[in-house]
């Protein structure tokens, strides 16, 4: 995992992922700012009205009204993907480079709506369920030219890395030694709900920060902690209490970063509907002074 | 890596959709073994 | 940071140039990625490549060394590889001793162990696909039709792999095969590279399966399970498998291991099929001769 590209470039820490959403936000405000001023000086006529107006509306939103406006399309991304009957992790897939994407690019740039068929028709492509430009824009109701246009920026803002490793696997392989660890003392129909949930979770996770700071596995480790936690913990003691070979896995510390994670997950704010109809609006102001 | 953190014993696992695969006829013919997605999925489950 | 100095190859979807890395003057080969004209946005090779080559980081598998946007252009910036396993097994004049083939066969299978361990697999392995460094390693190389290992019902295409070098589940057409078709592929290699001509020439996708089953006998049910269950196998000519004595007249230099190695990569059910781990830990590497130390392959 350490090899992967996607611990590589794309793990953060809290404190430097808020870094680079202040940094990607505060770039695009002071090309904002600079166009509205640049805006009033060409338009010297305006009225004292109209010019207070645009300094009060044409503003940039802040680096918090980004992250709510992007999560709230990417779980709009999520709910079409399904719609679309996808497979879980080409839904996985798009949601991740979505997010990915606005870490590199603020919503002033490119307003979610321009990249939102651009990373689903790029993610079935990336994750080998490829589908033809023609179908897809027919699918979803777009044009072949909107959804391809962006597809190289895309592609650069995510740092050219495709490889995703969703919790999925990690999920299915932990159903399996779960099995052989605490072989014949866990019920396997009740085995086969715990799963269903989990992954319902995981999918709820994909949508937060937790997989910049955690890997898959305590992801995984996570859902199922949230899902039945004698179960984890049982099984955590059993697997590796008695580690015998030392520094290979500290129970302690494993226990402490899945309940860490868990509670991140469950801390995640829903953007509202109304909520990102005024961010919209808001950008919409920003970039266009003379419609306020 | 050679601690590898999990020991693939096949008959331990109940996997339903696994075992379902495993006894199709295409599956069969074309190499499919569960074993190998056994392997995957641990490995993703202990990287 | 790159320059392009000559242009070196062009192929579907990119042209190859040779140039520089300016920083650290290092010969590189550009692949740029032609973008105009494909009606569906990237091309797939192009995604396959950058996908999985940025995952993988090993002596036998082909660095890419940066990605990079010019002039609306995708930029593959590989490392420098002037020659290929192709070119060598070709030209008659370059003679190689059954060391050098060890030598060659160990760097192919620990690169396509490193990808089978990462579950990507390669899907068109052949002689010119090794490529060849400085310094005699050979690494694996042109990842565009690869894929990493989905989910388990996933549907795989059969259409992959050149057809010299194509598994016999594949010339069936199977969909849900696994890394043994990359093994498939080693084995033609190993063959050709003792024998110095293609092992399985065949013509067409049809004539494909009669040469292979002419040269190592007709799979029944009983030794491929199922396999009668696949539409083609209906109309195949049955051929008796080989005698171990047929072999070794066809394969004069190789050692018993080495048909041992050889029988078990091409084992026709991909059940059976030896994995990397298996060939790579089998006799044939451990008996003299030694395998040639890189620097002093041809």
């Amino acid at each position: 995992y350490r090899h992967s590209s996607q611990y590589r470039m794309w793990s953060f820490t809290p404190e430097q992922l808020a870094q680079k959403r202040v940094e990607i936000n505060a770039r695009a405000a002071t090309v904002l700012e600079t166009r509205v001023r640049s805006f009033l000086e060409q338009n010297p006529d305006l009225g004292s009205d109209e010019v207070a107006a645009i300094t009060e509306k044409a503003v940039p939103v802040t680096a918090d009204e980004e992250v709510l406006l992007v999560n709230y399309f990417a779980r709009m991304l999520l709910t079409f993907a399904t719609k679309m009957n996808l497979p879980t992790e080409v839904a996985a897939t798009a949601v991740t480079f979505f997010r990915r994407f606005y870490l590199n690019n603020s919503v002033m740039d490119i307003v979610p709506k321009e990249i939102f068929y651009t990373t689903l028709f790029f993610a079935c492509k990336s994750e080998n369920f490829f589908i033809g430009i023609d179908s897809f824009a027919k699918k979803t109701k777009s044009k072949n030219e909107d959804v391809l246009k962006y597809e190289f920026r895309l592609l650069e803002s995510l740092q050219f890395t495709l490889m995703n490793h969703h919790p999925f696997k990690a999920l299915h392989g932990f159903f399996l030694d779960i099995q052989n660890i605490l072989q014949g003392k866990v019920d396997l129909n009740y085995m086969g709900q715990v799963y269903t949930n989990c992954k319902k979770t995981i999918m709820e996770a994909i949508l937060t920060d937790v997989v910049y700071f955690y890997s898959p596995p305590q992801i995984t480790l996570a859902a199922l902690l949230k899902e039945d936690e004698a179960l984890a913990m049982r099984y955590l003691d059993l697997k590796f209490a008695n580690e015998d070979s030392p520094g290979v896995l500290h129970l302690e510390t494993l226990r402490t970063v899945i309940v860490a994670c868990k509670d991140t997950m469950s801390a995640n704010a829903v953007p509202s509907k109304e909520q990102a109809t005024r961010t919209v609006a808001k950008i919409h102001f920003g970039q266009n002074p003379l419609s306020v | 890596d050679l601690q590898k953190r999990y020991v693939l014993s096949e008959t331990a696992y109940h996997d339903p959709f696994i075992n379902d695969l495993q006894n199709k006829r295409e599956f069969i013919a074309s190499g499919f073994r569960a074993d190998f997605v056994y392997d995957r999925m641990l490995t993703e489950a202990f990287m | 940071e790159y320059t392009k100095e000559k242009r070196v190859g062009e192929g579907t979807y990119a042209v190859v140039y040779l140039g520089t890395k300016q920083s650290n003057n290092r010969k590189i080969a550009i692949k740029e990625i032609k973008t105009s004209g494909f009606k569906d946005g990237l091309d797939m090779s192009a995604i396959r490549e950058v996908k999985y080559l940025q995952e993988m980081n090993h002596v036998n598998v082909i660095e890419l060394v940066d990605v990079f946007m010019a002039q609306n252009n995708l930029n593959l910036v590989l490392e420098f590889l002037p020659a290929d396993l192709e070119m060598i097994i070709k030209d008659q004049s370059i003679l190689f001793t059954p060391a050098d083939i060890k030598s060659w066969l160990l760097m192919t299978l620990r690169g396509v162990h490193h990808c089978h361990r990462n579950f990507i697999l390669h899907r068109d392995l052949k002689p010119n696909n090794l490529l060849l460094g400085p310094d005699g390693q050979l690494k694996l190389a042109d990842f565009g039709l690869a894929r990493n290992l989905g989910s388990p019902q996933d549907l795989l295409t059969s259409n992959v792999v050149t057809r010299w070098y194509r598994a016999p589940e594949l010339l069936f057409g199977a969909r849900h095969y696994t890394g043994a078709i990359d093994m498939w592929s080693v084995g033609v290699i190993f063959a050709e590279l003792m024998l110095r001509i293609p092992y399985l020439p065949g013509k067409d996708d049809v004539d494909q399966i009669d040469v292979t089953f002419r040269a190592l006998g007709t799979p029944t049910d009983k030794d491929w399970p199922e396999i009668s269950t696949f539409s083609a196998y209906n109309k195949i000519q049955f051929y008796p498998p080989p005698s171990r004595d047929e072999l070794r007249k066809r394969f004069i230099a190789a050692t018993e291991n080495a048909l041992y190695l050889m029988s078990g990569m091409l084992s026709l059910n991909p059940h059976k099929r030896w994995d990397s781990i298996k060939a790579l830990t089998s006799q044939y590497f451990v008996e003299l001769p030694e395998p040639t130390t890189p620097e002093e392959l041809p």
